[in-house]
């Protein structure tokens, strides 16, 4: 099984 | 004030046709350099970047920086006016609360001009890290679609494993499973039919099929996309345009528990 990640764990604020 | 001339309406046309099921209001930042824009979709799976640099455009004037916030909807309504060979001007005021746009026919004399009402976006922008890439594949555009849009048949899931015997695409799914590869090849005649894989260490990452079928909708503007993975980050699949600029896309993979 896998689980969707989402883009802030990987892109930082800025 | 900005003034932004496009030789071809088509470019912006298949743009913003390529996001607008992603992304529903964003901004168009417009600077000296160009325009530029940076979205999420509303899950924070998926990520738009979209560069029309300066050099894109004929002329190109921008004295200051200013944020277009458009819905796409809307934006595509009055897109929808302008022929695809129509030249097409961008032009708004410093502290713009509308957006002037002009589509003149090459064939005759006819000029079309249309106002957009802008909205206040405020808008979550990413740092994207400088990432160099375990493997980077290009391949047609057409080509990409075709897996991608036949695998989404079977499953809702796509495992792309990059090592030295090429690059696999293959899924899972109730009714069966389903797999694609392919290997660097050079065609002479048409280079746009090549698939190039750079690969400095083995990939496996599996992404959703949904997100990778709705980039495909950019397919219209390069006949070659490039997609760039590294175990563990997220995908980024990046249709070039003339003139440095480009139509990128990055996608969270999915990962095990």
């Amino acid at each position: 099984p896998t689980k969707q990640q989402t883009l802030g764990k990987f892109f930082g604020a800025p | 004030m900005l003034e932004a001339k496009l030789d071809q309406a088509s470019i912006l046309k298949k743009v913003v046709d390529a996001i607008k099921d992603l992304v529903q209001d964003c901004n168009f930042d417009c600077n000296d350099s160009g325009i530029a824009l940076q979205a999420m979709d509303n899950s924070h799976v998926a990520l738009v970047s979209m560069a029309l640099k300066a050099e894109s455009f004929q002329p190109y004037r921008c004295d200051r920086n200013i944020a277009l916030g458009l819905n796409l909807t809307s934006l595509t309504k009055v897109l929808r006016a302008a022929q695809n060979e129509d030249m097409l001007t961008l032009r708004a005021e410093d502290a713009p609360d509308s957006l002037n746009l002009v589509f003149e026919s090459k064939a005759d004399d006819r000029i079309s001009e249309y106002d957009l009402k802008l909205m206040d976006i405020d808008q979550e922008h990413l740092g994207i890290p400088e990432t160099e890439y375990a493997a980077t594949i290009t391949l047609p555009s057409s080509e990409f679609r075709r897996i991608c849009t036949d695998l989404m048949a079977l499953s809702e899931s796509v495992t792309i494993d990059a090592s030295k015997d090429g690059v696999k695409f293959s899924c899972t799914g109730d009714i069966g499973n389903g797999a694609v590869t392919l290997r660097s090849h050079t065609n002479v005649d048409k280079p746009e039919l090549n698939v190039d894989i750079e690969l400095s260490e083995p990939v496996s990452l599996t992404f959703s099929l949904k997100y990778l079928v709705n980039f495909c909708k950019a397919s219209a503007l390069s006949h070659q996309v490039k997609i760039c993975l590294s175990n563990e980050v997220p995908l980024l699949v990046e249709y070039a345009l003339e003139n440095q600029s480009h139509l990128r896309f990055y996608l969270a993979p999915k990962i095990g528990d």
